[in-house]
């Protein structure tokens, strides 16, 4: 996936570092010192519905139920997260307990067209 | 807003980068604050002093991964009631209220400085203080012995530890010298407020139904 840059309209993946000492949680949040918050952004005309973001073979089959039923689709497709990965925290909790866990499904990899 | 420029996806009137920022940093807070099922930021009242946190984390296998969909603790103890000359103690640990959570590997990291040879024969007993004004009771957890003073750390049984509904655990430690000269007492210093304060490393999975299997997507 593309990352967005300025002008890109089409789907791509947005990418932000967020520090936590800009949060202000870096007296409970050990480590990491931040994280990436990416997000998916941009535009998804026919020819990119399904588009390899996610596989080949999802692309040709939704491009061609789209031939078969209506050249003009009604709905569009959606730019999406199609790969995610966990964030490992090590944290303090209320109770100045240490605690480390990976929360999934964190930080968006890559972006497609649903 | 910024000035005429259109975001890519609604075609709306795209964010001014401050502003986009600052969303973002709000996303952030929302994300994890989800990721970790809490509802606000922890208040830590009494946090751990740094240099125990330090070797705590030293003691701990390096690089060893939180289990799928788990969690690794370390707890440190604060001593309730520690009879100075012997080295009989109470350490109070407040674990995490558990969401639903199974506790599966307990060690109870305590650092030993016997001063007399002999090998030191120590027990741990879980202490339930009892809600009556009448004496708690205890239940033996383990038993070990050591000739080595520095870090020892000693597996509990984990189903020792369940059960509360209480957070809070009690352990009493118990300690005498094997072989040599037994009437003298073992002077164990256990530090309660530095960089050798006793602590608890727990890992625990989310239990109930399913939760072992892989999630169905």
């Amino acid at each position: 996936t593309p990352t967005c840059e300025p002008e890109t309209p089409l789907c791509c993946r947005r990418d932000h570092y967020v520090d936590f000492q800009e949060l202000g949680w870096q007296d409970w949040i050990l480590q990491p010192e931040g994280y990436q918050l990416n997000y998916c952004s941009g535009q998804c005309p026919p020819h990119l519905a399904g588009s390899p973001g996610i596989a080949a073979s999802f692309h040709s089959a939704v491009f061609s139920l789209l031939k078969a039923n209506n050249p003009w689709p009604l709905g569009t497709s959606c730019c999406v997260p199609t790969a995610r990965r966990p964030l490992s925290l090590l944290y303090l909790d209320r109770d100045g307990n240490v605690v480390k866990t990976d929360v999934p499904d964190m930080v968006v990899e890559a972006c497609g067209c649903s | 807003q910024g000035a005429g420029s259109a975001c890519p996806s609604c075609g709306g009137p795209t964010l001014a980068p401050q502003a986009e920022r600052a969303l973002v940093l709000e996303l952030a807070k929302q994300q994890i604050l989800e990721g970790l099922h809490l509802t606000s930021r922890p208040r830590i009242t009494h946090p751990p002093p740094q240099a125990a946190l330090t070797r705590a984390l030293q003691r701990l296998q390096p690089g060893s991964v939180a289990p799928a969909n788990g969690e690794e603790v370390i707890s440190f103890a604060t001593i309730t009631e520690s009879s100075a000359s012997a080295c009989s103690s109470t350490l109070t640990f407040h674990l995490p209220t558990a969401r639903s959570q199974r506790l599966y590997h307990a060690r109870l990291w305590l650092h030993v400085l016997p001063t007399f040879p002999g090998t030191l024969y120590l027990r741990t007993f879980r202490w339930n203080p009892g809600r009556r004004r009448r004496g708690g009771s205890r239940t033996l957890l383990a038993q070990h012995q050591t000739t080595t003073p520095g870090w020892h750390a000693l597996t509990l049984p984990s189903s020792g530890l369940r059960g509360e509904e209480s957070a809070v655990l009690n352990l009493q430690l118990d300690c005498r010298l094997l072989g040599g000269n037994t009437t003298a007492v073992p002077q164990w210093l256990l530090d309660t407020a530095g960089e050798e304060r006793p602590f608890l490393e727990l890992k625990v999975r989310p239990s109930g139904p399913g939760a072992g299997r892989a999630r169905r997507r």
